[in-house]
């Protein structure tokens, strides 16, 4: 059962991967498990779909744990996920949201960086592909895609955090999420989430020139910010990635916005501004907690502005 | 496993253009085995950057030749990585 399941501790890949078969037995009408591919080192990657049925519904995307070393994000990824199963009947706006739309919620993009980050280096951030002619190993998941790819916004060098890849694409990690993003057809909104450094950030990344909704965006970031706030009284930042953090290139949610999906969001959740990537545990609850109105402010606003 | 005894991470404020230029140099040397996990980009906004504890020395006096003012945000990495699994130890034997 779930009730046994510790939320407020940071678990294995094993664990996690069990404790999504405990979720889709509990709540087996809603959630299901799918594998949309391999990672580099053949572990699956699992995407946890929450529906109520319907073929081809519009659907959103949610991803956690793109770098590895960023635990606190699959750890509210389970929190989160967990939550939209019990709310659902219960919440009115997550029930509107699931009767209309489906969520598919991938809780480790990067198993095996995580992976690794619990058997070899706690740290590490990347893939964990090798690189033909040199001896540094993985390529930056979040400079890989489709958008900007090669441009100055990431690194050419493979022993650099942001190494891009040979190509974009490269990473069987990136590449399964495409394909299934394009396959699908009918995603409405893609929420990618980080740590740490309290922002919530929309396209682009990878050129200066706003979006042509970078003024809904920029309303519906304020919006969702000033709810997260609300809890704990965190100050996020928000705005387009260029402006607010840096340039980026490559990045999934400039991906997703080039591919047709209107609402792109990428988060960084709280800093305490003393721990970074090694945020307690006891932290993971406040953390998730502050964030879910958030999320379901932006979920609400696209269910509530189908295009 | 890797270890990170004596690993410091920093917490660095880039005052001017200039700061986050020696700053970006600084990140591109090698050989000193620097990680920025918050990156340099405007003036005002922090930097925070993983020093091995071998670099430190070297670091810490760029920092303060330069007048690039920082605070140590992490005295220790591996001391909260050991927290960090006693903790989960501590975690799953307690039974729910």
């Amino acid at each position: 059962s779930t009730s046994t399941f510790d939320f407020a501790s940071y678990h294995t890949l094993d664990e996690i991967y069990d404790w999504m078969d405990i979720l889709v037995d509990n709540h087996p009408s809603l959630v299901s498990k799918i594998q949309i591919g391999q990672s580099y080192e053949n572990r699956p990657l699992y995407v946890l779909k929450f529906s109520t049925g319907g073929p081809n519904r519009p659907a959103i995307w949610l991803d956690t744990g793109i770098h590895a070393r960023e635990w606190i994000t699959p750890a509210t990824g389970i929190w989160t996920a967990n939550k939209i199963a019990e709310e659902y009947g219960r919440d009115p706006s997550v029930t509107a949201i699931l009767d209309s739309m489906d969520i598919f919620f991938e809780i480790v993009t990067n198993p095996d960086g995580f992976a690794f980050t619990h058997s070899n280096n706690r740290l590490w951030r990347k893939t964990r592909s090798t690189n033909t002619g040199s001896h540094c190993i993985g390529v930056d998941p979040n400079r890989n895609w489709d958008a900007g790819f090669g441009g100055s916004g990431s690194s050419s060098n493979p022993c650099s955090e942001t190494y891009r890849g040979p190509y974009a694409h490269s990473e069987r990690e990136v590449k399964a999420i495409v394909d299934f993003i394009r396959g699908h057809r009918k995603v409405k909104l893609v929420i990618s989430i980080h740590s740490y450094s309290q922002m919530l950030l929309f396209p682009y990344g990878y050129k200066t020139a706003p979006v042509p909704d970078h003024q809904e965006l920029n309303e519906l970031a304020k919006k969702a910010v000033s709810d997260l706030a609300a809890l704990y009284g965190t100050k996020y930042t928000y705005g387009s990635m260029v402006d607010t953090i840096y340039m980026a290139d490559g990045t999934s949610i400039d991906w997703a916005y080039d591919n047709g999906v209107k609402y792109a969001f990428s988060f960084e959740l709280r800093d305490t501004g003393r721990y970074g990537f090694l945020l307690p545990s006891t932290q993971i609850i406040p953390t998730a907690t502050e964030t879910w109105p958030a999320l379901l402010d932006i979920m609400v606003h696209v269910l509530e502005h189908p295009y | 496993e890797k270890l990170f005894v004596g690993d410091q991470v920093l917490h660095i404020m880039a005052s001017n253009e200039e700061h986050i230029t020696l700053l970006r140099v600084l990140g591109e040397q090698e050989e000193l085995q620097l990680d920025f996990w918050r990156h340099p980009t405007s003036p005002g906004h922090p930097v925070d950057l993983q020093v091995p504890f071998p670099s430190l020395q070297a670091v810490k006096i760029f920092l303060e030749v330069n007048n690039i003012s920082y605070s140590i945000m992490i005295e220790d990495v591996q001391e909260l990585l050991n927290e960090e699994k006693k903790t989960m130890k501590k975690s799953r034997r307690v039974e729910r």
